[in-house]
């Protein structure tokens, strides 16, 4: 971490050193780009602060083994950060990369997605966004009506989008989610093969059910 | 078709063929899976619901006949598209098999395909790949991963399992010589398996070399009887998978050839002298594969579970939004979108982080072949957090989408639950997520 301005960084992590620049992020924005950016501060912040307290409890006479389990849940939350980018990251890229083989309105749905989810993981890490990006209370009435305007764009397309995923009867193998949406049909057709219904009366009502009803239990 | 979902489809403004395309990565692609799902498809490769009320020795046995039935048809496909382990073609193969309905609760025959042959291709000689690959492909043999030990997880420096070199025999000696170092979990080892890799600390010339692979003969070819000093079975009914015969491993005094250590990276020469890996870390070759397919496999059991739930919630309705009104559709609630909807967002972001990590899994392996080793921190670190919160990610929004579902939901028939077992399992295989995230937050700090 240290020494992370002289290092060659792998593509995954290349960001940390754009992070750390000035003016990186000097004002916040509702857009994607501005939330993707806002996310990699947060990883760097929390990468930065949990090494810095591992760091300082090893200083302060902390074996490092034990200095690294105290510091654990910062870490783990560290990671969790990174992958959020990783994820943010490589499906807006994608986006971008389908900019020009798709159709306008494949397009459209596909940007409502990456706003979704987008909004979605920023509104999730708020307190993480208040913390370390110059994030405003406007701002974030904003993404809430961002976020709720999207559901509603959505809201036209939600069979179309799962129907997309094209998985056939015979893969979901569910009462309530086949194709033809017969769902109260199908739950009664399983009800029905139910080994238990197959007499009207089950045994256990004359050995055990019928004596204890009657006292003789 | 219920007509509510008929009118769903009606408003739909994309071309919804133009959608699976861009999924499936190109019309060719998404024209290969049809045929393979289409062959899978049929009848007598489809289970019948009845199985939900069978014992577990029985949803073992049915499992069995209908793995052996639809497994076989991997050779049909291998042949027509003649393609080898390391394809893209063969993964999705794969998908499409443990993905169609016979295989809902899981297969004994999964880790054959998904752990036993890829950890031969990245951990074993060329001599040793041309010798065991072709038996294992034509299923001569059945082999499972023993890994977890029933005192010893994610941390497998810590295992017990023991390998100690007799040079005068020229063999390896494994011993569990704890209850603890029990091997626990392996799946198909319980019943199916007759051969196991096994991971154990290497003894040679007195001093142990930490975890190195070895494979094992569990059961005898013809009779199926468990061999002489080997005691293995089932380790008995779970949260969900229980088609899979995940087992138990005891080894006591058992004797392999020396050929049978995987030495593509280190290796034990005749005389009992320990030839170093390039990097200890390449012996988790066979795990990173297997985390690029799990996250890959998150993606589609979300993607089921939504399916699942949107088009209930199209179908299903409840409550009046004005008074005097009809009941409308559950989904036209905002509380119901706002908990499927990103369902939706996430199989698609998934997907797309799956697809980056195979094609960094298979720059690094061909990296690898040139003898460079620089990608292989950044490979392992990205392998860890994905698998840990695309998995983590899933299984919370699979739950969000039966809870979506109401009582409904919870039935078996729903398959909600069953995709939830799946899931869920994912969280704790192959590296329990907490122990993942560490991983790569110990490649952060380094970086």
């Amino acid at each position: 971490w240290q020494s992370l301005d002289a290092v060659k960084l792998t593509p995954t992590v290349a960001y940390l050193r754009n992070t750390r620049e000035k003016g990186f992020l000097n004002k916040w924005e509702n857009t994607i780009e501005c939330i993707i950016r806002g996310m990699q501060v947060v990883a760097m912040r929390k990468i930065q602060t949990s090494v810095e307290m591992l760091e300082h409890r090893v200083l302060s006479g902390i074996p490092m083994e034990d200095a690294w389990n105290m510091t654990s849940l910062q870490l783990v939350a560290a990671a969790e950060a990174h992958c959020r980018v990783i994820i943010l990251s490589s499906f807006y890229e994608n986006l971008n990369r389908v900019q020009t083989t798709s159709s306008p309105e494949l397009k459209r749905v596909l940007n409502q997605l990456v706003e979704l989810y987008t909004v979605y993981w920023a509104l999730e890490k708020l307190g993480d966004l208040l913390q370390w990006v110059p994030i405003s209370q406007k701002d974030i009435e904003g993404l809430k009506l961002w976020y709720e305007q999207l559901l509603e764009k959505l809201r036209p397309n939600a069979v179309g989008l799962v129907d997309a995923f094209d998985l056939r009867d015979e893969i979901l193998r569910s009462t309530i989610g086949a194709y033809d949406g017969r769902v109260y049909e199908r739950l009664m057709e399983e009800a029905l093969k139910n080994p238990v219904n197959a007499e009207p009366v089950n045994k256990t009502y004359h050995t055990y059910l019928k004596p204890f009803m009657m006292g003789k239990l | 078709i219920n007509k509510d979902l008929q009118r769903e489809r009606e408003k739909c403004t994309f071309n919804i063929e133009e959608m699976t395309s861009y999924i499936d990565g190109g019309q060719e692609n998404t024209k290969k899976r049809r045929e393979t799902e289409a062959v899978l498809s049929k009848p007598e490769f489809c289970n019948d619901s009845s199985q939900d009320y069978l014992s577990h020795t029985e949803k073992y046995e049915l499992a069995i006949k209908q793995s052996v039935e639809l497994f076989s048809l991997l050779r049909k496909f291998q042949n027509e598209r003649n393609f080898s382990i390391t394809d893209d073609d063969y993964r999705d193969v794969l998908t499409s098999l443990l993905g169609s309905s016979t295989m809902r609760d899981g297969s004994p025959l999964g880790v054959h395909y998904i752990m036993f042959m890829p950890a031969i291709l990245s951990l074993g000689t060329s001599e040793q790949q041309k010798y065991w690959l072709p038996r294992a492909w034509s299923c001569s043999i059945i082999g499972a991963y023993a890994q977890t030990e029933l005192g010893h997880g994610t941390f497998i420096r810590g295992l017990e399992a023991t390998a100690t070199y007799d040079p005068t025999t020229q063999e390896f000696v494994l011993n569990t010589p704890t209850l603890t170092s029990y091997k626990w979990w392996p799946g198909g080892l319980g019943r199916t398996a007759n051969y196991c890799i096994v991971i154990a600390q290497l003894y040679t010339k007195g001093k142990c070399h930490g975890v190195h692979s070895f494979i094992v003969q569990v059961r005898d070819e013809e009779t199926h009887h468990p061999l002489s000093g080997i005691k293995v079975g089932d380790i008995g009914s779970k949260l969900g998978l229980n088609s899979v015969d995940n087992g138990y491993l005891g080894l006591d005094n058992v004797r392999i050839p020396r050929s049978h250590m995987l030495m593509k990276h280190a290796q034990v020469l005749e005389d009992g002298t320990y030839v170093k890996s390039k990097n200890s870390k390449l012996n988790y070759g066979a795990m990173m594969f297997v985390r690029t397919v799990i996250v890959r496999d998150t993606a589609n059991f979300l993607s089921r579970a939504v399916t699942i739930a949107v088009r209930f919630s199209a179908v299903r309705r409840q409550c009046q939004l004005k008074s005097g009104e009809p009941e409308c559709q559950i989904l036209d609630y905002f509380t119901q979108q706002h908990k499927l909807f990103i369902a939706i967002a996430t199989c698609h972001a998934i997907r797309i982080s799956a697809n980056k990590l195979w094609e960094t899994y298979n720059a690094f392996n061909e990296e690898l072949e040139a003898g460079s080793l620089e990608k292989l921190p950044e490979l392992h670190a990205l392998a860890c957090c994905l698998k840990a919160v695309c998995t983590s990610d899933s299984t919370t929004l699979i739950e969000r989408c039966r809870l979506a579902c109401g009582g409904h939901g919870y039935m078996l028939s729903s398959n909600l639950p069953l995709t939830y077992g799946q899931a869920t399992a994912a969280c704790t295989y192959e590296g329990d997520n907490t122990v993942l995230l560490l991983q790569t937050a110990r490649f952060l700090a380094k970086t």
